[in-house]
Parts: C-alpha cells; sequence; structure tokens
C-alpha cells in the first residue's frame, strides 16, 4: 500500500492550484523514494515536472510502485475541502481503484476522509536530458510574475533576454511596446529579494506569455523562481518546494521558422 | 513567422 502523511498540508493545495489549468489528467508516480510527476498540456509545447521527497513527509510508505492516474480539476475540488492548516494523508492501495485524502485539523477535533476514483492514463514519458544552460537567473517569485501579468496586457509572447548585467523582458503588441530590465542585485537585506544571474553565454528567446502566466500560479510555493535559458532549448521555470524537491515548468520557445 | 515548437522536437518521448 501506500501512505503519505504531510504535516503542511497547504503545499499539496497549493501545487494542485498551480498546475490544474495546464494538466488536465496524470498519473501521481508513487515510489519509495517520494511521489513524482511529468505531464505535457494538450498542445505539447509546455511540460510539468513534480517531485515531492518522501523525506518531506512526516511518514511515508510505499510497499511498490503505483501509478495513480488522477483527474486534477477533481482532486482540486477534494483538496479544497481541507483547511490551509490542516495536515493531509494519502492513501492508495496496491490494486484499488481510488485514493483516499484524509485532513487533519491542527488541533486533532476534525478529521475528513474523501475518497477520490483514479482513472487508468496513458503517460507520455519525455526524457529531458541534464543540460549545462547558458544562463541561470535567479529572481524574487512575485516580482517574476508581476513582469509576466503586466506583459501579458501588451503583447502575446515575450522575448526573454540574459546578459552578465541582468535579464530582460520584452513584448510588443498593437497598442505599443514594452522592455522591463532587472539587474542582478545581491546587496539587499533579505536573500529572497536577490536576483542573480549566472551565465556562460549571453542568451535571447522568445516565449509565449499565456504559458509563462500559467506557471506564475506556482508563486505561493516559493519566495524565489529560478529561469534557466539555453538557445534553441525549451526554458525551465522552477519553484523549489521547502525540505520536498520543486515543481518545474517547461515551456518550447517560438523558433522562426 | 515565429512557430511554437512542441517539446517532442527538444526531449525525446520515452
Amino acid at each position: 500500500m501506500f501512505e503519505g502523511r504531510l504535516l503542511q498540508g497547504s503545499l499539496l493545495k497549493k501545487v494542485l492550484e498551480a498546475i490544474k489549468d495546464l494538466v488536465t489528467d496524470t498519473n501521481f508516480d508513487c515510489s519509495e523514494t517520494g511521489i513524482a510527476l511529468q505531464a505535457m498540456d494538450s498542445s505539447h509545447v509546455a511540460l510539468v515536472s513534480l517531485l515531492l521527497k518522501d523525506t518531506g513527509f512526516d511518514h511515508f510508505r510505499c510497499d511498490r510502485n503505483l501509478a495513480l492516474g488522477i483527474n486534477l480539476q477533481n482532486m482540486s475540488k477534494m483538496l479544497k475541502c481541507a483547511g490551509n492548516d490542516d495536515i493531509i494523508t494519502l492513501k492508495a492501495e496496491d490494486e484499488g481503484d481510488t485514493i483516499t485524502f484524509m485532513f487533519e485539523s491542527p488541533n486533532q477535533d476534525k478529521i475528513s476522509d474523501f475518497e477520490m476514483k483514479l482513472m487508468d492514463i496513458d503517460s507520455e514519458h519525455l526524457g529531458i536530458p541534464d543540460t549545462d544552460y547558458q544562463a541561470i537567473v535567479t529572481m524574487p517569485s512575485a516580482e517574476f510574475q508581476r513582469i509576466v501579468r503586466d506583459l501579458s496586457s501588451i503583447g502575446d509572447t515575450a522575448v526573454i533576454g540574459v546578459t552578465k548585467e541582468g535579464i530582460s523582458f520584452s513584448t510588443g503588441g498593437d497598442i505599443g511596446k514594452a522592455n522591463i530590465v532587472c539587474r542582478q542585485n545581491t546587496n539587499v537585506d533579505k536573500e529572497e529579494d536577490q536576483t542573480t544571474v549566472e551565465i556562460h553565454e549571453p542568451v535571447s528567446l522568445t516565449f509565449a506569455l499565456r504559458y509563462l502566466n500559467s506557471f506564475t500560479k506556482a508563486t505561493a510555493l516559493s519566495p524565489q523562481v529560478t529561469l534557466s535559458l539555453s538557445k534553441e532549448l525549451p526554458i525551465v521555470v522552477e519553484y523549489k518546494i521547502e525540505k520536498m524537491g520543486f515543481l518545474r515548468f517547461y515551456l518550447a520557445p517560438k523558433i522562426e521558422e | 513567422p515565429a512557430r511554437q515548437n512542441r517539446l517532442f522536437k527538444f526531449f525525446c518521448l520515452h
């Protein structure tokens, strides 16, 4: 059987909110090392990769590898019934066709069980090679969210450029153009307000703002976001999940034909 | 025109 007890249940709620509009159905791959998920959006240009390590759970048991086929909208409906401070336990039998979500209030005076039907999903797994990216930028996640939202009101695509000075976001549309530059900034009080640029070579790539906007639904998971870019490769937008792992989004660049 | 390429172009399907 599989069982995972997560003291900070709100993390799971936040993960679902971040991915449920991008991916419809996906397998949660459970093994003794944790829970992993990889899924593409329906147009196959964006990919979600989630890792929740067993060590981040208060209690974790997985007797044999399980692929739990889950409709994310339905799981989100169930998790919305959990309080933000609740402890969430996931349970599934080896041969079962359901998953149980147990919610415990912080002072243990309310225990709820929700059982959700599982589904059979043929997943398309992509092999993502380890890459030395040409540029890696870490910046405040709220700032990235703000920039992407602001640019979305002006254009459909953004050019993201990285030089050793910083990262720039540009767009254009019927009403005009916009260009935002965030400079490397390591002299701020709080580490989470820093913008750091690690660069081997300047890089500039074009992406659909609609997807970048969707990725920023993960902002609540982490105060910082890391953007990894290489010429003619998908961008990686990574939110680290404290003590547990990460939520990564990959987005294919727009390339001139 | 710029085209949105699919991920298959960059990563191989397992």
